[in-house]
């Protein structure tokens, strides 16, 4: 590993160097780094392979704990509601499209309600994933209120007896109260309408953001209630590491992560996969 | 801040006498966990450091009544001339309509800032031309095509199938012949590593010399910012920089790692989804920005 035979600072540094290209952030690469100080202290970990296991058993335990996939009883629970949200460009819409089309092919009913209603060409895009996965698509004017549009798709779904609804939501930066307080109506709406939902409320986070996606989970959690992540862009070269400081510290599970623009591009989370990608 | 540590590193050192080397290498550490936390490419931040030691090593800090504030002064100084001379114009130079080409990975803002990007040249009394050359996203084309309807701006309109070159040569003859000042290009979202789609880009280049080609970028780019510019850069050829989503809190180390790595200017910064909400950047607020 790293062509070292002894433990020393060089190690440590390539270590360190390379949790930070992954993006793991400072807070959590010094915590693990930490962990291997420790060991070394106490004698445990004496050749450089025994270094770079425990680094990965660490993180492996982190995410293990996030690695939860979605397990729908639609028995029990219909509709069941996604709610997603993120930030703006993360792959929302795109996600939804994806997620749909899984749940499509296997039978089952699925609408998609255009809640983005700012962004110029929002609900086109929507309309075109919509047709192609087969789902219904509830919709309003331009600038009409999101909340209205999360009414009428609660409504048509109880009476089209959907068993799978997705809300899909304008990007916003988790800084802007206003846009923020706007997402709390939506959910409160979706909420009043149909007891119990929004079932999932998932947050799309892009696998290229450094260490802002930490603010981004804590706000979003904060302010709605994060129950799931979705780690998109993860087919480009960022490892997404921050997801596991986010999951350390928020024990979010992380539901899905994108690999690619395609409708199939589409996994459930698996932290090994993971973590060897990582390394 | 950065500011508050230094000081209270200065002040528990220099109870203790004389400053030594090691003791400004220690306050650095400050600075290195700092850029780190801002994002800022791992490498970039250790040759930034390796720099700012030589100045900061000096005798104006060892002997100064007010180390804290000379090591800032160092750093942020290093920081603001690295970020570029701001105020960069966008070249307009030669027969019009001189083509503006924007390039970026997925989601990083390239519709909305070609939208405002033309807005910023009627506001300067010329007449841009918008040519939708995304033909993969669903509904991109109509992105563009409703952002000009909001300005009042022209655009050229793809037919169905028709490839992101041909869109490009057609949409040129279109602005030549409406006697257009510039055109923007809009191009897809691409991975900088996706073989094809790098090709198209230097398809178009080749076809259209663009007088400008401006690698859009998110500002809370993580680590990856240095493969992103230096892969565009180098397969491609990029004359500028618009940073994007900057207002919000990332802190924008992407800005840094993007400069170190292809020392193109940064032109422009987003900061915020509607049309007029792009600024000429400035590098000693980006480098305040970056400090913390
Ligand atoms: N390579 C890659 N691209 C992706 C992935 N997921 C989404 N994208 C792309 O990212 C871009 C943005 O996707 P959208 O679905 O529009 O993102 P969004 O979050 O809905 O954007 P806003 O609604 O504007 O905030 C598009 O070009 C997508 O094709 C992924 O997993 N990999
Ligand atoms: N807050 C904020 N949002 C921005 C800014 N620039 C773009 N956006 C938003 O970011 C999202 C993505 O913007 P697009 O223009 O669709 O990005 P793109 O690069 O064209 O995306 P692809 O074509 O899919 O690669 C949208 O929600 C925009 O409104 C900005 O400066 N600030
Ligand atoms: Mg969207
Ligand atoms: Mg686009």
């Amino acid at each position: 590993f790293l062509g070292k035979k002894t433990i020393d600072e060089g190690l440590l540094d390539e270590l360190e160097g390379l949790l930070f290209a992954a993006d793991l952030g400072v807070k959590t690469s010094d915590q693990l780094l930490e962990g291997v100080r420790q060991g070394l202290k106490k004698g445990e970990l004496k050749e450089p392979d025994k270094v770079k296991e425990f680094i990965k058993q660490e993180m492996l335990r982190i995410l293990r704990s996030g690695e939860k996939p979605l397990f729908i009883d639609f028995s029990q629970t219909r509709p069941f509601v996604f709610m997603v949200v993120g930030v703006n460009g993360t792959g929302k819409t795109t996600t939804i499209a994806k997620i749909a089309h899984q749940y499509s092919s296997q039978g089952r009913k699925v609408l998609i309600g255009a809640a983005d209603t700012f962004r110029a060409a929002a609900v086109e895009q929507l309309e075109v994933w919509a047709n192609r996965v087969g789902a219904d698509l509830i919709r309003q004017s331009r600038g009409s209120d999101p909340s209205a549009v999360a009414f009428d798709s609660i409504h048509a779904a109880k009476a089209r007896e959907i068993d799978l609804v997705f809300i899909d939501t304008a990007g916003r930066l988790h800084t802007k109260v206003n846009l923020m307080e706007e997402l709390k109506k939506v959910k409160r709406i979706i909420g009043r309408e149909c007891p119990g939902a929004p079932h999932e409320i998932l947050l799309v986070l892009d696998a290229t953001t450094g260490q802002n996606a930490i603010s981004q989970a804590k706000l979003f959690n904060e302010v709605i209630g994060v129950t799931g992540i979705a780690l998109t862009k993860l087919d480009g070269t960022a490892k997404g590491g921050i997801i596991v400081g986010i999951t350390e510290e928020l024990k979010i599970p992380i539901r899905y992560i994108g690999v690619g623009e395609g409708i199939d591009d589409l996994k459930e989370f698996n932290a090994n996969e993971f973590v060897q990608a990582l390394f | 801040s950065l500011t508050s540590k230094l000081d209270a590193i200065f002040k528990k050192l220099k109870g203790r006498g004389k400053l030594t080397e090691q003791n400004i290498k220690e306050a650095l550490k400050e600075v290195r966990m700092a850029l780190l936390e801002a994002d800022v490419n791992f490498k970039v931040v250790k040759d930034f450091i390796q720099s700012v030691e030589q100045r900061a090593i000096g005798q104006e800090v060892m002997a100064s009544l007010t180390p804290a504030q000379q090591v800032i002064k160092i750093v942020r100084d290093e920081l603001t001339s690295l970020m570029g001379h701001g105020e960069e114009r966008i070249n307009l130079s030669g027969s019009p309509p001189v083509p503006i080409m924007l390039v970026g990975l997925h989601g990083c803002g390239k519709t909305t800032t070609a939208g405002k990007l033309a807005r910023y040249f009627q506001e300067r009394k010329k007449r841009p031309y918008l040519i939708p050359a995304d033909v993969y996203r669903p509904a991109a084309i109509e992105q563009l095509q409703r952002l000009g309807q909001e300005l009042g701006v022209d655009f050229y309109r793809p037919e169905p199938s028709q490839a992101p070159l041909d869109i490009c040569l057609k949409g040129r003859e279109f602005a030549l012949r409406g006697g257009y000042d510039l055109m923007v290009i809009d191009t897809a979202g691409r991975l900088h590593i996706d073989e094809a789609l790098m090709l198209e880009l230097r398809e178009i280049k080749a076809s259209l010399k663009p007088k400008e080609i401006l690698l859009v970028a998110d500002a809370m780019t993580g680590q990856d910012a240095v493969n992103i510019a230096k892969n565009f850069n180098e397969r491609l050829g990029i004359d500028g920089v618009i940073l994007t989503k900057m207002d919000g809190d990332a802190r924008g180390g992407a800005a840094l790692s993007i400069r170190a790595v292809t020392q193109k200017p940064i032109k422009f910064i987003g900061v915020g989804e509607k049309l007029d909400a792009l600024e000429v950047f400035h590098p000693d607020r980006m480098a305040s920005r970056i400090l913390g």
